[in-house]
C-alpha cells in the first residue's frame, strides 16, 4: 500500500459522499446520469464477487490467507457497493421525480456489448471470475460517458456535481501512479489490462479536469461548458 | 500469478 493507492481509495469513497451529500442537502439529483451510476452498480457488483471468498475463509475460520490489506480492501468494497446500490436507490425511489431521465439518451448497449466482448477475448484466464472482473475494469473505464454526455447536453454543473465528478475521475489517475510506482518497487508486477483500461477512464475526463481547474481558478460555483 | 495482479487492487 502506497501514499498514491490509499489517497486514490480515499478519493473513490470521497466521490460516494459527495454525491450522497449533494442528493441529499439539495433534494435533488439533477445533471447526475442514472445510467453512469447503474453502470457503477454493475461493475462493482462484477469485480468485487471475491467478497463470497473472503465471507468463506471467515465463517470457516480459516483465517491463514486474512492479511491487513484483506481486511481494508473486504471493508471498502463493501463500502462502495453500499454505497453506489444506495445512490442508484434514491435516484430511482424519492429523487426520481428529479431525475435528469429526459436529457439521459446515451444507450448503455453501446458500452455493455464491446466491454463483454472485449471480456470475452482479452482476460488472464479464461474463468468466470477472471472474466467478470475484467468486464468490470473495461466498464469502469467507460460508464462515466452517459455523465459527460448528459454534462454537455446541460452545458453547465453545479458546484457539488463537478466535485463529485472531479473526485470520481481523479481517483482512477491516481491509481496510474500507483501502478507506475509499484512497477519500479515491486518484481513481476505488471498488469496491462487494468493499466490500459486506467489509462482510457482518465483520458475521458481530460475536457472535464480542464474546465473544472478553470471554474476553481475564476472562483465560479458552476462549471460551464464553452457554447 | 497472472489472475492476482491488480486483484489486490479496488
Amino acid at each position: 500500500m502506497n501514499i498514491f493507492r490509499i489517497s486514490a481509495d480515499l478519493l473513490h469513497l470521497a466521490s460516494f459522499f459527495i454525491l450522497i451529500f449533494k442528493m441529499k442537502a439539495t433534494k435533488s439529483c439533477k445533471g447526475i446520469s442514472f445510467k453512469t451510476q447503474l453502470m457503477y452498480t454493475l461493475v462493482f457488483t462484477c469485480r468485487y464477487l471475491d467478497l463470497f471468498h473472503v465471507l468463506g475463509m471467515m465463517i470457516t475460520f480459516n483465517f491463514a490467507h486474512i492479511t491487513g490489506l484483506t481486511l481494508y480492501n473486504t471493508f471498502m468494497k463493501i463500502l462502495f457497493l453500499a454505497a453506489s446500490y444506495y445512490i442508484v436507490y434514491l435516484m430511482r425511489t424519492e429523487l426520481k421525480s428529479t431525475s435528469d431521465d429526459a436529457r439521459d439518451t446515451f444507450v448503455l448497449w453501446h458500452i455493455l456489448a464491446p466491454c463483454a466482448v472485449l471480456a470475452l477475448i482479452f482476460n488472464a484466464q479464461f474463468t468466470i471470475l477472471e472474466i467478470l472482473w475484467t468486464f468490470s475494469i473495461y466498464l469502469e473505464a467507460v460508464a462515466v460517458m452517459p455523465q459527460l454526455m448528459l454534462l454537455i447536453e446541460t452545458g453547465e454543473a453545479d458546484s457539488l456535481s463537478s466535485h463529485y465528478m472531479f473526485a470520481v475521475g481523479g481517483y482512477r489517475a491516481l491509481y496510474l501512479v500507483n501502478w507506475v510506482y509499484r512497477y519500479a518497487t515491486e518484481p513481476y508486477y505488471s498488469n496491462w489490462i487494468a493499466w490500459i483500461a486506467g489509462f482510457v477512464q482518465t483520458a475521458l475526463f481530460g475536457d472535464f479536469f480542464y474546465y473544472y481547474f478553470v471554474k476553481i481558478m475564476s472562483g465560479d460555483a458552476a462549471l460551464k461548458l464553452p457554447t | 500469478a497472472a489472475t492476482e495482479a491488480g486483484h489486490d487492487e479496488l
